[in-house]
């Protein structure tokens, strides 16, 4: 799964999720990255994708919640995305990560797997690329 | 307002599973999707158009499990999923199950953009592709060795009854 957020110089936020699935499924099996509020999710104030075990984020509805407790509970925006990914999601018992975007662009990148495949770039241009837990 | 990119290319990585050539070009490749997304923004483009960039290069890239690269189904397809959504309007994309569409995240946004609808699976999604004009390729463009390979080990496992044995065949990642 692959995915991106981004604050534009209008102060608008977006996010995109693509993927193909996991590993020998069947019966059609869809995820959560196609699922809007599942593994996709933006407002005016909080943009995430999330990739990991996708029946758990859709039970979640993982990438609404972070949002909504930004937006409803004014929870900081990496604590809201700690929360949902990395307590909620491994207590059901579900794994992964997310990359979360705020409009103020604080962002955050929990995941609870031994790697994610991460990166991030400012105005300046410099991009910053990251993969495992010791990167 | 200073313009942000955060992307992401999926939360399987492990170190036993990957060798030097393998992680440089992951890192490249992030890198590259970084930059062609940052363009958008540093144009004045909106977030949306940076999204899509950047996306665009990782489905490209057959070492990510999106577009080109993606994994295998136990039928041996490739399965392709993707969404888009504008958090400034609440506007929304996505398409499942498509297995020609060269860059699925092109056909989500073209969903939110010129359909009334917000999902759409399957043979139709790929009939609005057709419509829209975007580019469709033969299955067999996503095919890369690697993931045939995991799908062989993960068949092999479930037919031998056996739990999968590491992270790249475990039933929920690809």
């Amino acid at each position: 799964t692959v995915g991106a957020v981004a604050l534009d110089a209008q102060g608008r936020l977006a996010a995109g999720t693509s993927t193909g699935g996991m590993t020998n499924k069947r019966y059609g099996r869809v995820g959560d990255s196609p699922i809007i509020g599942s593994g996709t999710y933006a407002d005016a104030r909080c943009a995430v994708s999330g990739t990991g075990w996708g029946e758990y984020y859709i039970r979640a509805v993982a990438a609404h919640d972070i949002c909504a407790r930004v937006a409803y509970g004014k929870q900081d925006l990496r604590e809201a995305a700690e929360s949902v990914i990395n307590r909620e999601i491994p207590a059901a018992g579900g794994n992964g990560g997310a990359i979360v975007l705020g409009a103020d662009g604080r962002f955050a990148l929990p995941f609870n797997t031994e790697g994610m495949y991460r990166g991030w770039i400012d105005a300046k241009g410099e991009p910053q690329v990251a993969l495992f837990k010791d990167d | 307002v200073r313009p942000v990119l955060v992307i992401h290319g999926g939360a399987g990585v492990i170190r036993a599973g990957m060798d030097r050539a393998e992680e440089d070009a992951a890192r490249a490749a992030l890198a590259q999707a970084l930059r062609a997304g940052q363009a958008e923004l540093a144009a004045g483009k909106p977030a949306l158009d940076a999204v899509v960039a950047a996306i665009t290069v990782l489905e490209d890239a057959p070492m990510f499990n999106a577009g080109r690269g993606a994994v295998f189904t136990h039928d041996g397809k490739n399965e392709l999923d993707a969404a888009l959504m504008d958090g400034s309007g609440r506007r929304a994309g996505a398409i499942a199950g498509v297995h020609r569409v060269k860059n699925p995240i092109v056909l989500a946004r073209a969903v939110m953009d010129k359909s009334r609808h917000v999902m759409m699976v399957g043979d139709g999604a790929e009939a609005f592709a057709r419509e829209q004009g975007l580019p469709l390729v033969d299955p067999s463009y996503f095919r890369t060795e690697k993931r045939w390979q995991q799908l062989q080990k993960a068949l092999k496992e479930e037919a031998a009854g056996q739990a999968h044995a590491d992270v790249e065949t475990a039933k929920h990642f690809g």
